[in-house]
């Protein structure tokens, strides 16, 4: 059925590849990773080591988080911390040889996913954009 | 058929009331704006004023923006800044009665959409996840 070959679709077509993945490595500064934030304009993004393994995920709202004092947000402290102590590194994967039907419950609660290859390496991101292209396409074929 | 009756599904069901959603009051400083984003731990919430207009978007990236010096991030500048100078006064709006159908085409580029009801008034969000619900479950119907 369409629905079947759908659902059964591999998810390699659609993957964003690492090369064009916008990330910070480990041990950064927590103001680095804040400059990559801002200028790439990303919300949040893998945070990866020179191997191309993926330790965590790093977001803006988790960098000032880190920094919140009682009194005020101390700034001074972004220089001194590391990206490694403020991000989650709590991070769902998708297996490159994957499948639309894994995608979609993933996406669900997450804005993109991390894919990672047969060796555990980082081989690029899956977005909720690429995932709704391919819905509205399936809605109106 | 039963992909009609999805598309032509109004959105009313599916939007997160205004009362639910995190914002700022035009006029709050960039400073206030951050604490918003970084507690609520929304990366963008809309701008709204006293009589439930909306006036922008805002994100911790905007606010960031708006203090890059072109030496350091300058964020003693933040409790001066007001939230109306960093915003995104470009808002995509979706209207209480439009149907799935225009959702899915605004979602494929927005993350969230604002809804506004007949007299313009700010109603609440329709977000990309509430529409991936609502797909998973018309795919598996
Ligand atoms: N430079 C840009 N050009 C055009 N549209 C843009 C854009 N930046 C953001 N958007 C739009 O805003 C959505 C949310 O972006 P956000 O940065 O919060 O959340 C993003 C970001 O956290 C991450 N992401 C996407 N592409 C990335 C990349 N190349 N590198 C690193 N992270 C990426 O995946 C999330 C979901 O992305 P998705 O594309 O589904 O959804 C994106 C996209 O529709
Ligand atoms: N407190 C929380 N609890 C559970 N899951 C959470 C969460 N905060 C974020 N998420 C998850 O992360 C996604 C992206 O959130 P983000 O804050 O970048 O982007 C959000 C945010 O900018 C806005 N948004 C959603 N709910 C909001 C609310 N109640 N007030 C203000 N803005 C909201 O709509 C965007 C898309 O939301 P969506 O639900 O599709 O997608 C959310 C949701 O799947």
């Amino acid at each position: 059925t369409k629905t079947r070959a759908f659902l059964e679709t591999p998810i390699s077509d659609f993957i964003i590849p690492a090369e064009k993945v916008a990330h910070v490595l480990v041990g950064n500064s927590a103001e680095h990773a804040l400059l990559v934030l801002t200028k790439t304009g990303y919300s949040q993004v893998p945070v990866l080591d020179t191997k191309f393994r993926i330790h965590g995920l790093v977001s803006s709202k988790m960098i000032t988080e880190s920094i919140l004092g009682l009194e005020r947000i101390e700034y001074e402290k972004l220089a001194h911390i590391k990206v490694d102590d403020c991000m989650d590194r709590n991070v769902t994967y998708l297996k490159i040889d994957d499948t639309i039907q894994r995608a979609l419950d993933l996406v669900i609660n997450h804005a993109f996913l991390c894919v990672v290859d047969h060796e555990g390496t980082f081989a690029g991101i899956l977005t909720r954009r690429v995932i709704l292209k391919q819905l509205k396409k399936y809605i109106y074929q």
